[in-house]
């Protein structure tokens, strides 16, 4: 006799629960230390339709925000993820190497993007302290970022002149130090330099995030997809 | 919380009743950080003959729900009358930290019921 087909265990409700959120495993909570950065209340807001109805000055009457794009960041996406950097690591230069001012490691954590979401922006977002922060007149400094397996491979994919260190500093990886078609990494690993042009001082950086927008095809319209 | 249906088991005729989610009461307060709730809405009604047709003035429309709407006026079979489900949904957006620290913007699709119809 034929032996009857094992059915699947229906999957728990919570875990069923879960799937639906998105989310690998049932959330701990807020942590301790993160506060909630202003850009992502400024993105909730502006997408919440209910609180949009609440406040419609920030949301033109009758303009219900596009389902699959992030009208502030003008990119195709559903899900926004802010990422804090961990694990920064300053290795200050050897005496007689020609550059005196440290580079930093960085680590980003984010096993939480799931295979099939397509990155449609990743900013990164740091801040700098000490004494090129604090001069009052402006310097002029070059940032550059890799991701640390791409050091020595010649030039830094992403080089850019910040002339003041007073706000924070903003730098665009998608297609210089993040390939456009490349998948969202379990771990981003990246290595920073900040070289003052003229004699002036060095950096020293305080905080580093990740702006990460990514679009779910199974969510959203493929049309919506980010430009290649 | 629900409003109360009024009028009968099945409160009128078909069409969109307040509820309201409150994130407590689910116990995602923890690490939901914005909305607190919200309001998810529901249907219910009586899909007979009446609610089924146009308002007045409105086009003649003969669909699937009208013509089972008039035969179990005509004769009440097993097939019942049509449903009261949602014509007209919208998304929300919830706001929230993951296991990773990271504060996540996240739009769910179809969470709202903004409109009732006969199906």
């Amino acid at each position: 006799p034929p032996v009857p087909a094992r059915r699947p265990a229906a999957p728990r409700p919570a875990a069923s629960l879960l799937q639906a959120l998105g989310l690998h495993d049932s959330p701990r909570g807020a942590p301790k230390s993160r506060s909630v950065p202003p850009i992502m209340w400024r993105l909730f807001r502006r997408r919440d339709p209910q609180e949009a109805r609440l406040s419609p000055r920030r949301t033109p009457p009758g303009a219900t925000p596009r389902p699959c794009h992030v009208e502030e960041l003008g990119v195709a996406g559903n899900i926004v993820r802010h990422v804090p950097g961990r694990g920064v690591r300053a290795r200050t230069a050897e005496p007689s190497a020609p550059e005196r001012c440290p580079t930093w490691t960085l680590l980003f954590d984010l096993s939480s993007v799931e295979p099939a979401e397509l990155p449609s922006r990743a900013r990164l977002e740091l801040r700098f302290a000490g004494e090129g922060a604090a001069a009052e007149t402006d310097g002029s400094w070059e940032l550059s970022v890799a991701q640390a397996g791409d050091v020595g491979a010649g030039p830094a994919p992403l080089r850019q002149a910040v002339a003041s260190l007073r706000a924070p500093v903003r730098a665009e990886l998608l297609g210089a130090a993040w390939a456009h078609n490349a998948s969202v990494p379990r771990s981003l690993r990246l290595v920073l330099a900040l070289r003052p042009r003229a004699a002036g001082p060095c950096g020293h950086l305080a905080e580093a995030s990740l702006l990460l927008v990514t679009l779910d095809p199974r969510l959203c319209h493929p049309l919506a997809r980010p430009r290649r | 919380e629900a409003q109360p249906s009024v009028g009968g088991s099945h409160g009128g005729s078909c069409r969109a009743r307040r509820l309201y989610v409150s994130f407590r009461e689910v116990g995602w307060h923890h690490w939901v950080i914005a909305p607190r709730g919200f309001l998810a809405n529901y249907c219910q009604g009586q899909c007979s003959l009446p609610a089924t047709l146009p308002g007045p003035g409105g086009p003649p429309a003969l669909n699937h729900a009208v013509l089972r709407a008039l035969m179990h006026s005509a004769a009440p079979g097993p097939a019942g009358l049509p449903c009261c489900v949602p014509a007209r949904l919208s998304p929300i957006s919830v706001l929230f930290f993951d296991n990773s620290d990271n504060v996540v913007l996240r739009h769910y699709e179809d969470m709202v019921v903004d409109e009732c119809g006969c199906r």
